[in-house]
Order: C-alpha cells, then structure tokens, then sequence
C-alpha cells in the first residue's frame, strides 16, 4: 500500500553525481600495491576456458604441486603477495632454503664436506633467477646465521 | 522477486571465510593470492 | 588565509624530492632510511615548526596529487589507457601516503599516542577536506581516483605489522570510521562507488569486524552500513533504479552476503537499527539481514512435523540489541503515556489517540517508520517481561487480554492500509532466529489472525508474510514457522478464507505449501 514518493532535489542531485561516479568507476588494482613485474592484465578468454582458480588455489598444498621453476616463477615475479608467500613455503617442503644474506634459494646438492654449528660447507644447487635456471655450486658455505 | 544470491559470485557454502579473498562489491570472483598484498620477509623482496 | 609566500613553490620541491627518495633503492626498508633523511629536510625548510604550515603543507600535496591525477585522466580521456594513468598516479600517491605513515608513525614519542592520532584525524580531515570541495567545485566532472588510492593505502599502511601502530589501531580505526561518515554517500554521492570500495575492503572489515576484540568496531561499521541505506531509501522505496543505484544495490547485496556468511552475529546485533533504514518494500534486502542467526545455533527444520517451537531451549533467551530502542519513542509525554497505559491501562485515551501519534511529518511518508519499529518493539519486551514475572512463558494463550495485546489490536483495528501495513511490518520484522522476540511475535501475528474483526485484517498478514516469502532466498527462520503455523494449524481456518481463492496461482502456491507441510 505503500505508494511512491516523488524525489526530492537533493536526491535527484545525488542520483546526477552518483551517475558520474558511475562514469569512473574503481578497478580492484586500484586497492592493491603497484605491482611492477606482473600488473593484472585482465584478458577475455573463451568461456570454455576455467574462469575461475581452482578450489584451494590459496594453499600450501596447491603450491607443492606446483613444478620448482613455476614457484621460482610465482616467487621472484609476484613480490609482496601471498603467492609470493605461499610459494616459499612450498619451496621449503621441496627442502629448499633461502639464504637471507644472498638472499637466494639453494638446495644441498650432496652430503656436506663439512658441517659444524655455524655453517655447512659443499656443493649446492642453487637458482639463478639471471639465467633463470637451476645451477650447481661447489665448495659453498652455507651460514645458518643467514638461514631465514 | 529479487536476485538469485547465489549468482553474485561468492561461494556461499565455503567453509572459509569469504571477506578475506573479497575482492570488489563490483567484481564476482574473489582475490587470486597474487591479488593480496601480504608481509612478506624484507628479504623476500629481491627486486 | 593565503598560504605564506612560497610555502606553494617549497611544497612542490619538497614532494617532488620525497617522490625520488621513496622510490631509490636506498630508501630502506619501509623507506625509514629515506624519511630520516627527508625529514631532516623538511625541519630546514620550517615546515615542521607551527601546526598551521604542516596543514597547510599537508593540503598543498594533497591538492598536487589530486591536480597530478586530474591531468593524467584528462590525457587518458585522448589515450583511454587506463593503466598509463594509474602508471602515472600511483607513484606518487604511494609515496605521499608512506610519508603521512612514517610522520603520523614517527610523530611525537612512543608513549604519547595522541600526537600521532590527532596528526593522523588531521591529514584524513584535509584529504576529506579537499574531496568535499573539489565534488562540489567539479560538480560531475570530479573523480574518485586520487582519493581512493590514498585512503585504501594509508589504511593498509597503518594496518600493517607494526607495533606503535598495532598500539593505536583502535583510534586509526576510529579516525577512519569517522572520516568515511563525514564522506557518506549523501553527502559525497559521486564518490559512493569508491566509499563501498573503502568500507568493503577485505584488510578493513577485517579489522573492523574480525581482530578489533570486544567486537569494538561493530558499531562503528554498523553507522557506515546505515550510511549507506540511508542513501540508498529514497531510490529503492520507489523502486525504480537506474543503472547506477542498482550497480550499488547489486554491490551492497555482495557486502551483505559476505556480511551474513562471515559475522551473522552481527547482523543479528544491528537488524534493528538496519531496518529502520531499509524501506519496506525492498524485502529481499531485509530478509538477507533477518536470516542472520548465530553460528553456534542449529535451526531445526521449519516443516519438521509436529514442531514444537516453543520447547526449544533458545526461545526463552532475548536477542542482543545494542541499541536502545526505548529512547526513540519520542516525544517524552508520548512515552509517559505509553508506560502508564502498559502498567494501568491508563489514560484510556492513549488507544484512541495512538494513530495520531504515529503520524509523520516528514515529506514522503504518512507513518514515523522508526516510530512504528521502536513502539513495537519496546511493547513486545515489555509484554515478555510482564508474561515471564507471572512465571509464564508466551503462548497463544499467554499473551492474549493484556494492555500490551490491547494496543497491537487497536493498532491492527484502528489503522489504515498503509499504517496497518507498516504496524505489521514492525512485528514481521522480529521473525527470525530461534529466540523470546521471534516466538512472542509470531505468536502475536498469529493472535491478531485469530482474533480480527474483518477478513480485511487476515488478509494484510498474509500478504505481510507472503510478499517475505515468494522473493529469492534467503527467508527468516521465525517467518517459515508463523507462515507455516498459519496454514496448518486448524484453529486458524486458513484456506477457508475468501482471499485464499482469489485467483488461480496464489490458490495453488497454498496448496504446494500445505502439501510440503503435511
């Protein structure tokens, strides 16, 4: 029984200026830090094509079944975010470990030569993110002061 | 009649909460993690 | 008063040099290196000395962030790169914001927490300030951009995991609620996509409704939600929405869903006050509200056979209502009156004279709405409080011949179409979880059912209730079972009624009900 009530000027005022608002509206990049390796980029894909990530795509589990070189990839290029996050704690469950003074990622390659309670002395994979690649390292020291 | 509520792009059953991966009252699909500013390490930010 | 010679000339120079130290490899983590030595700079150039110039320096880069943005968006009207404006912007408002973070951070020492709140209710104030001027000197012309940006990323800022700032978060976050009130939609309606940006940000109902403790922050975002209706009431009472409003409805409908799915204790909190503010018609909108109930609850099924409402061990308890309805029944004679009826049934004038009092002045609508809603409301305790001191518990039978039960009938007799409408609307609105005010006002519903005097009466309830029903989902618990009871409980008569057969698909959608009851 209710029946409509004629707007009043400041609410057709507020209608004029909400239709601007309209005009530019926000982006959700806009709430976000400038990301300067990998801004979104939003693409129309077919529609057969999952619009959506897959369930549980924000857990360390979906990470560890990612391959080394696409944690590298999520880690070096998606600096600052919870994939970046997620993907070294996933990197750390495939027993690597990032060292805070190179601050690099390396992996025993073999059983130390030498090992005492400050470091840890032999050869070790280590990612070069130069050449992008896995590469070796003989007679490194791994300081585990340095260990994050 | 309404909107059909469950056409607006949140997961209604999740068992987790839904405004932590909200992304938009203006988008209907929610953050991707690499969406979501978080503190990392100081190390971690090589570049 | 005019800026000082030169302070203009200074302040460009100095946020231009604050701009290149921000973004230098050297400025440190968090850019502190960089601030420590720009501040330095800025104790030479006296900015730092009087209150009145970090103001006026403050609002001077605010105005040249706004006039970078403004020129920038005009190149992309030509260019319609969207992300070259953004390219374009954002490294300078991050880098104004961080400063305002490191001062407001670094302002005065660690234990005196009030030099850093009142720098910080400052800049918000000038940045609010400046919105509100340039709208309205701007007019449709005027964007959102600068601003969003800086109020998103001076709240993740302050946000982050830092303990002077952890110390004071409380009054950040008060000083934020207070800034996005004084930036309302009605006040700032070009602005109003970018507020819902702002208020629905996942880090600030976080803060706000998650990791504030003591639930400190509900009624403050609950004042912005109320914002936001208020604005909307006008539009969705006519429900004519143009593309814009209904852009906001569809957003402020996602807010909600996230709202009841993650603090539905919330949403049973503050129903009152959003009902107040949500006109009636618009009722897929309040149900989502009124189907709030607490997690830990279990609803038993509403067409459980042989339901007994009644024994359910959370229907003696009182929902939380931290409002204090009472205080609306203005005015105070009005009140005095109310209470002396209640308690003697006098003055025997107060029934007759009820529906005058209920009348409104206000353009645009007959009845005073939050008038209605809090007389209902409080009679509907008070009539609880009386049935439970005479070691009862509310039943068809309970409630029936009290003062309480006098006035809901004279109301329900003595109104008119739209006041009877709006009457029922105010009990209907109390149908939700299992608790005392869902089961003593969907007995009352019920009570007025039985006991009307026209079929008139009997048929405004059930479209009271029907118009809840037929809407998408979701629907109030405590509306499922009145409706329900309503139907199947023989005492009522209910498919007897004239109104019931009144056309062909509203027969049958009785028919499907009784048959998914029985």
């Amino acid at each position: 029984p209710l029946g409509p009530v004629p707007l009043q000027d400041e609410h057709i005022y507020q209608l004029t200026m909400g239709k601007a608002g309209f005009r530019h509206l926000p982006y959700p990049s806009d709430s976000e830090r400038i990301r300067v390796h990998l801004p979104r980029k939003p693409c129309p894909t077919p529609s057969y094509y999952p619009q959506l990530p897959p369930m549980h795509a924000d857990t360390v589990e979906f990470f560890q079944r990612l391959s080394t070189e696409t944690l590298f990839f999520i880690f070096y290029y998606m600096e600052g975010t919870k994939a970046q996050y997620l993907a070294a704690k996933a990197l750390k469950k495939q027993s690597w470990r990032f060292h805070t003074k190179y601050m690099m990622w390396f992996q025993r390659h073999e059983e130390p030569k030498t090992i005492n309670e400050d470091y840890e002395q032999g050869t070790y994979i280590y990612f070069d993110y130069e050449k992008w690649g896995q590469r070796k390292k003989e007679g490194f020291t791994f300081e585990y002061r340095y260990l994050e | 009649p309404g909107i059909d509520l469950t056409t607006l792009g949140l997961n209604l059953n999740s068992p987790e909460n839904l405004y932590s991966t909200f992304q938009s009252p203006w988008v209907d699909i929610p953050c991707r993690p690499q969406d979501i500013d978080f503190h990392v390490p100081s190390e971690y930010l090589t570049n | 008063i005019e800026d000082p010679p030169g302070l203009p000339e200074k302040t460009e120079y100095l946020l231009r040099e604050w701009v290149n130290m921000y973004h230098s490899p050297a400025a440190g983590r968090d850019s502190t290196k960089a601030f420590s030595l720009f501040v330095q700079q800025m104790h030479q150039q006296g900015i730092l000395k009087t209150d009145d110039l970090i103001t006026r320096f403050f609002r001077l880069c605010t105005e040249m962030c706004v006039d970078l943005c403004y020129r920038a968006l005009s190149e992309q009207a030509q260019t319609q790169n969207v992300a070259m404006t953004r390219n374009k912007c954002f490294p300078t408002l991050d880098a104004f914001v961080r400063l305002i973070m490191l001062l407001v951070k670094h302002s005065g020492d660690n234990s005196n927490t009030n030099t850093k709140i009142n720098l910080l209710n400052k800049v918000l104030g000038i940045v609010a300030g400046v919105l509100l001027q340039d709208h309205e000197v701007r007019g449709e012309e005027f964007q959102q951009l600068p601003y969003h940006r800086i109020f998103i990323m001076l709240f993740i800022d302050l946000n982050g995991p830092e303990h002077v700032l952890e110390v004071i978060n409380f009054q950040i976050l008060t000083a934020f609620c207070n800034t996005y009130h004084v930036l309302r939609p009605t006040k700032a309606p070009a602005f109003m996509f970018a507020w819902l940006e702002l208020i629905s940000h996942r880090v600030f109902i976080g803060r706000m409704l998650s990791l504030t403790p003591q639930q400190r922050g509900w009624g403050m975002y609950a004042q912005l939600l109320i914002d936001l209706f208020k604005f909307l009431y006008p539009f969705l009472r006519n429900a004519e929405l143009t593309q814009p409003i209904h852009f906001l409805y569809k957003g402020t409908l996602r807010v909600l869903l996230v709202l009841l799915h993650d603090f539905p204790e919330f949403l049973c909190d503050y129903h009152y006050a959003f009902c107040d503010v949500i006109p009636p018609n618009y009722i897929q909108m309040r149900n989502l509200i009124l189907s709030a109930f607490p997690r830990n609850m279990r609803l038993p099924d509403p067409f459980t056979p042989n339901l007994k409402v009644d024994m359910l061990p959370e229907i003696q308890h009182a929902p939380r209502i931290p409002l204090n309805f009472a205080n609306m029944i203005t005015p105070n004679s009005f009140k005095i009156d109310l209470d002396s009826y209640l308690k003697t049934r006098s003055p025997v004038t107060f029934l007759s004279d009820l529906r005058i009092s209920l009348q409104s002045k206000e353009p645009g609508s007959r009845y005073n709405i939050p008038l209605m809603n809090a007389l209902v409301l409080y009679v509907g305790t008070q009539a609880i409080t009386h049935i439970h001191t005479k070691g009862l518990t509310p039943s068809m039978s309970t409630i029936a011949h009290s003062s309480h039960m006098d006035i809901f009938q004279n109301l329900a007799v003595d109104l008119d179409t739209e006041g009877r409408y709006l009457f029922l609307t105010s009990i209907a609105n109390q149908l939700r979880y299992p608790n005392s005010h869902t089961h003593y006002f969907s007995c009352t519903l019920l009570y007025l059912f039985a006991e009307a005097n026209t079929e008139a009466i009997q048929e405004q309830i059930t479209r009271v209730l029907l118009e809840r029903l037929i809407v998408n989902r979701p629907h109030p618990w405590g509306l499922l079972i009145t409706f329900i009871e309503l139907i199947k409980n023989p005492q009522f008569k209910f498919m007897n009624h004239e109104f019931v057969h009144c056309a062909p698909e509203i027969e049958k959608l009785f028919e499907s009900v009784v048959r998914s009851c029985v």
